[in-house]
């Protein structure tokens, strides 16, 4: 299994 | 200037130790609607953010909105000095390299000051939209730290199912296999200790069991955690901190290659 960086999901402010 | 003031060291001796292993610094952005932090840690799959609010505490001052890095170890290194019953006052000039951090004994016959360092930290503010979940569950923190504690000795990842039937921990290993579940349960009488279900749709997530055993450092901090769940979603495992405000961890879920 693979795991996303959170920051991909929420937008830079 | 900035001067924040609480009666009771122990709240921020509590929240530092619940972050400090998953984050090693972050800034503490000080408004005059209160304190917030947002980091994530060094790996970047899970997101840590801190609001504390202007009115939670005795007394808050803030003239310009600061940011103020933060080594955690070393902040709470300070804390360490503090009783869980002085008074803090958190303290800086505008444009300080420094927080003067000062604890006054019950009595007020001991009083302590300590300057931190602070640092200059580089970091991206992400938006966070409020959202509507699948599935929000709250119960016990100690259960919590139970659960995921328990199923640490059986397996490194663990499917989190919410359904009519309540929510489900699952995990599986080298020795075998582990499911506990927790029913929506309103039957004790200290509202501390039920558990709420609230399901708009099933929903299941697979999770790395190291980080939901980090969150879970931040038991001592208050009776009940709020999980949050939505498909393909990070999972929201919230503390409240009393009238204070919140701290809040993000951990994105382990999809399938």
């Amino acid at each position: 299994m693979k795991q996303k960086s959170i920051g991909a999901f929420f937008s830079g402010a | 200037m900035f001067e924040a003031r609480l009666p009771q060291a122990a709240v921020l001796k509590k929240l530092v130790e619940a972050l400090k292993e998953l984050v090693t610094e972050g800034n503490f952005d000080v408004s005059p609607s209160g304190i917030s932090l947002q980091a994530m840690d060094s790996s970047h799959v899970c997101l840590v953010t801190l609001q504390l609010n202007d009115d939670g505490f005795e007394h808050f001052r803030c003239d310009r909105n600061m940011s103020m890095g933060i080594h955690f170890g070393n902040l709470s290194k300070i804390l360490k000095c503090a009783g869980n019953e002085d008074t803090i006052t958190l303290k800086a000039e505008d444009n300080a390299d420094q927080l003067t951090l000062m604890f006054e004994s019950a009595n007020q016959d001991r009083i302590s000051d300590f300057d931190l360092k602070l640092m200059s930290i580089e970091s991206e503010h992400l938006g966070i939209p409020d959202q509507d979940y699948s599935a929000e569950v709250k119960m016990p923190s100690a259960e919590y730290q139970r659960i995921v504690r328990d199923l640490t000795s059986m397996g490194d990842t663990v499917l989190v199912s919410a359904t009519k039937e309540g929510i489900k921990f699952s995990t599986s290993g080298d020795i075998g296999t582990a499911n506990i579940t927790l029913r929506h349960n309103t039957t004790p009488e200290k509202e501390d200790e039920q558990t709420h279900i609230d399901l708009k749709e099933p929903v299941a997530l697979t999770f790395a069991l190291r980080y939901l055993n980090n969150f879970a450092k931040a038991t001592p901090l208050t009776p009940q955690v709020k999980l949050s769940l939505t498909k393909d979603l990070p999972v929201v495992v919230e503390y409240k901190v009393g009238e204070l405000g919140q701290v809040r961890f993000f951990l994105a879920p382990k999809i399938d290659d």
